[in-house]
This record gives C-alpha cells, sequence and structure tokens, in this order.
C-alpha cells in the first residue's frame, strides 16, 4: 500500500482487506482543519463534522479476487457507490470491461468550480508553455487552468497470473541469496577500498575490524550480512550500518532495493535520465514486494516531481502485481508502450489490463464557449501513433480496448492476455 | 548509485513498523485506489490555505487516518513536491 501527499491533492492506494472508504471523512477533516482548505458543510472549523470541500474525486479498482472477505463498505461496488454517493453530489459510477472476466471500476466527481481561485499575475504561465485563451469576461481565469496539472496524466498496469518461476524474485528466501551474493562482494571490495585509503593498517587487521570473514582461515566464515550481524528479530546492528546507507538500516527495506534492482524496476526511470529520483522499496516475510518512487523532473528545477508505486503478491493462488505512474509519457524519452512492455517483463502476468488517464488540453468549458483551440494535425497524428502503438505488448494479444471520454478526461482501457 | 543535489528526495525508515512484520495472510492484491484533488494544480490552491497545502500536515496526523484504513507507516521520501509514503497492512 502507499500513500501520496501533494500540496493541492492526496492518492492513498491500499491493498488487502483495508478499509479505505473509512479513512474518507478523516481526510477531508484534516485537510481543513490542518491545511486550511475550505469548507461549506458546518459553520465552524471546530465543529466535529467539518469536511474540505473536495475539488474532485476519484476512486478507481479492479474487481476483487476474493470479493466476499472484504469488510465495511468495500463488500461490493454498489456499497462502495452508495458510500460515495452519500458523501459527494453529482459523482458518476462506471464499470469498464468485461463482466464475465477482469473489469475496472471507477467513480468520479466533476470539478467543484467554486473553488477556482482567478489566477494571480505572478503565478500566470506564460503564454508558451501552455495553451492560454484569456477571457475577459471571466478575470484572470484561464481555460488551461481549468483541473490541469500541466501533463496530468496517469498509467495504470494491473497484472494477474504471474509466471511463477519469475515470482519467485520477491520472496525472502529468494532475495536474501541474491543480496548475500551481492553484499559479500561489495563488503569485500570496500574492505579493500578501505585498507588502500588507511594506508598502514593491514588489510588483517582490517578483517578482524569488520568481524566478518575470517580470511584465510581454515573453517572461513562467509560474511552473511543477515544472519552475522542482524539481532533475533531481523532488525540490523550498528555494525551492519557501515555497509548501508543510514537509510536503509531495515532487513525489509535493504532487501527491498536489492530486488528493486535486480528486477529491473530501478531501470523503468533511470537515474543516468533522473538523477534526483529515490526508489523507497520493502521485501515483505516471506514474500510480497512494494515500492514508491518519487522521480523529480530532470534538470527543470521547480518543475514538477512525478511518481511510480509498485505493489506485488508473488503467491500462486492469488498472483498479482500493479504499476502505476504519472510521470509524463513524453517526459522519458521512451514510448508509453516501451515503459509498459519493461514493467510487463519484469512481472511477466499471464494477463493485464492498463488503464490510461489522460487530461484533456480543450476543456468542457472551453468547447461550450466555442474557444476550443484547434487540435493541430500534428498533435492528432502523434496521438493515433502513440495509440497504435500500444496494441502491439510483444508476448500478449491485445484482447479488449475502452475509451470514455470523461469531463476533461480521456480514459483508455485496454486488456491483454498472453499468446 | 544517486547523484544527492540540493533538491534530492530524503527517506525517513519507521523501523518500529517493521518488526514483527508478517505477510503470510496476504492474499487480495488488488488495490482500492482514491484520489481527492482539494485544488486544480498545486500552485492554484484556494485563498486562505496554508502555503504548502497537505504538506504542511504532520505525519502524525496522516497516520491517524490511516489507522482507520488499517495501514502503518513503513518508510516517508519527502520531496518539494511529493512525499510518498511506504504503508503495510
Amino acid at each position: 500500500s502507499s500513500m501520496f501527499v501533494f500540496p493541492h491533492k492526496l492518492i492513498l492506494k491500499t491493498c488487502g482487506t483495508t478499509t479505505l472508504l473509512l479513512g474518507l471523512r478523516r481526510m477531508l477533516r484534516i485537510a481543513a482543519m490542518e491545511a486550511k482548505f475550505p469548507f461549506d458543510n458546518t459553520d465552524s472549523v471546530e465543529d466535529i463534522k467539518t469536511a474540505a470541500t473536495p475539488y474532485r474525486v476519484f476512486y478507481s479498482r479492479k474487481n476483487f479476487l476474493f470479493p466476499d472477505k472484504q469488510h465495511g463498505p468495500h463488500r461490493s461496488w454498489k456499497h462502495e457507490v452508495k458510500f460515495l454517493d452519500d458523501m459527494f453530489a453529482g459523482g458518476s459510477a462506471y464499470m469498464v470491461g468485461k463482466m464475465n472476466g477482469d473489469h475496472w471500476y471507477l467513480y468520479l466527481t466533476s470539478p467543484n468550480t467554486t473553488l477556482t481561485p482567478p489566477r494571480t499575475p505572478e503565478n500566470e504561465r506564460s503564454p508558451t508553455e501552455t495553451k492560454i485563451l484569456k477571457i475577459p469576461s471571466i478575470s484572470a481565469y484561464t481555460v488551461s487552468q481549468r483541473g490541469l496539472e500541466s501533463d496530468d496524466e496517469t498509467l495504470e498496469v494491473l497484472m494477474t497470473d504471474l509466471d511463477q518461476e519469475n515470482a519467485k524474485q520477491f520472496y525472502l528466501e529468494h532475495a536474501s541469496a541474491v543480496a548475500e551474493g551481492k553484499y559479500s562482494d561489495r563488503a569485500q571490495r570496500a574492505r579493500k577500498e578501505a585498507a588502500n585509503s588507511l594506508g598502514d593498517l593491514s588489510e588483517a587487521m582490517m578483517n578482524s575490524t569488520l568481524s566478518g570473514t575470517t580470511a584465510g582461515s581454515a573453517n572461513e566464515e562467509k560474511f552473511d550480512v543477515f544472519s552475522q550481524t542482524s539481532s533475533e528479530n531481523g532488525i540490523y546492528t550498528p555494525e551492519d550500518e557501515a555497509l548501508f546507507p543510514e537509510d536503509l538500516s531495515t532487513e525489509g527495506h535493504a532487501l527491498g532495493t536489492v530486488v528493486s534492482e535486480a528486477c529491473g524496476l530501478s531501470d523503468v526511470y533511470p537515474t543516468s535520465r533522473y538523477p534526483d529520483a529515490r526508489v523507497d522499496a520493502y521485501l515483505f516475510t516471506p514474500c510480497g514486494f512494494s515500492a514508491n518512487g518519487v522521480i523529480p523532473a530532470p534538470d527543470q528545477a521547480g518543475a514538477a516531481t512525478h511518481y511510480f508505486t509498485v505493489h506485488v503478491t508473488p503467491e500462486a493462488q492469488c498472483s498479482y502485481a500493479s504499476f502505476e505512474t504519472n510521470v509524463p509519457g513524453r517526459q522519458t524519452g521512451r514510448e508509453t508502450c516501451e515503459v509498459i512492455e519493461h514493467v510487463v517483463n519484469i512481472f511477466k502476468p499471464g494477463r493485464f489490463s492498463v488503464t490510461l488517464f489522460e487530461a484533456k488540453s480543450d476543456t468542457f468549458e472551453a468547447r461550450e464557449l466555442g474557444l476550443v483551440a484547434e487540435q493541430s494535425a500534428e498533435t492528432a497524428k502523434k496521438a493515433l501513433v502513440r495509440s497504435a502503438k500500444m496494441e502491439k505488448i510483444r508476448g500478449y494479444r491485445r484482447v479488449d480496448r475502452i475509451v470514455h471520454e470523461l469531463d476533461g478526461y480521456d480514459l483508455v482501457f485496454r486488456y491483454y492476455e498472453r499468446e | 548509485t544517486f547523484s544527492p543535489s540540493e533538491g534530492t528526495p530524503h527517506l525517513t525508515i519507521n523501523r518500529e513498523a517493521t518488526i514483527d512484520l508478517d505477510s503470510s495472510n496476504a492474499f487480495e492484491g488488488p488495490e482500492k485506489l482514491l484520489e481527492v484533488w482539494f485544488a486544480p494544480a498545486a500552485d492554484a490552491l484556494p485563498p486562505g490555505t496554508k502555503k504548502n497545502g497537505l504538506k504542511a500536515v504532520a505525519a502524525e496526523t496522516w497516520k491517524e487516518m490511516l489507522d482507520l484504513v488499517n495501514c502503518k507507516v513503513l518508510s516517508v521520501v519527502e520531496s518539494e513536491h511529493i512525499d510518498a509514503y511506504l504503508l503495510s497492512e
């Protein structure tokens, strides 16, 4: 599970039998009380029922593998829609995909335009940066501002029926072996470098100081990063931390990082292109993996930061993996289908669905006012080429393609099966 | 593998939450995904809102909400524009 907090929005993605919607009221209250977002359901912020008025709400999920094991409002999609309808006006609920197969649910509300402040000059974007059609009658209010971060796009890949041989890499046992091989190499290198830089300290002395491998002795004791130095509940002791950066100091996080690199996830947004990227990964016991990536836009100080998140349940009877990102396709230097292929190649699912949510640059209101900027032929052609490429994901057959034009967004749902 | 620069995101680990963490009974992978927007963009917060909006809220405060969801915080990556929480059930 993961949560992402932005100044203006919150994303909460939770697995298992979590009761996500039961946290919603408290979230709205916190937004009003702590962050001082406006509210209109009570007279005073002290009132226990005070809840900030959201600008827009999206709730979605794939069909559960074991729906009858869910709790509270999550017992069925109907319950979830009723819960949300009771909280928000003007919500719409959709089911996308096969009713008798893999499908996906979506609930969303329309933008609450009463919350949109007129743009002040200093945060006005330069015309060249976004298409701004100034509407004199609406003071300093620009069409591009309506509901649009620049490059507002979310890609989600939901995978099931994972190849079991490949899924072993998300088990603690397997990852420990990988790590042991990798870190004992690194430990050896660290020892040599330390010996060289210390000059007069002999390597033998260095070996005893690091109480690792008794180099050269008859019953050579392998430098086992985990059993040697971690206390009984698997938490590292101070001696370990010399080997790991200060913040990779639990077994789950350390192994999560090993798996993230070994399986190729860290290469989806490589630090060669995203030097400030940071991946926070965790390997669960006995199996299971989660990772969050924070991806500051490369070489654009102050530009938006994006994220990705991955959750993996590797067991055969309920195997599942998800990848979600809002890193804009055009920023990666790769096609969206290449990112999907990279991810699918990591998890090797038998089936997967892809949802691509893209904010439309011409907004509902702009169309109403007849001010739609003619979408250049070039942009339209690019979109067509991009879409055509999504039809061919190596090793898979695209079964369904369903397009929804929603208020402010285009949603394209695709479903694939292994060939 | 990172080249830390002044804007590099920073990771904080909640070790306590990782003690005796056991996911043997995890069986339902498909997630519930909730996205709540309180403004159309980070630079268009409503008047009167705290300068950093939701990012001004303390992690402890979010944990009260996460308790209602049945999640614990394992670690947080804080950066200028996003705070990313890794959670466990």
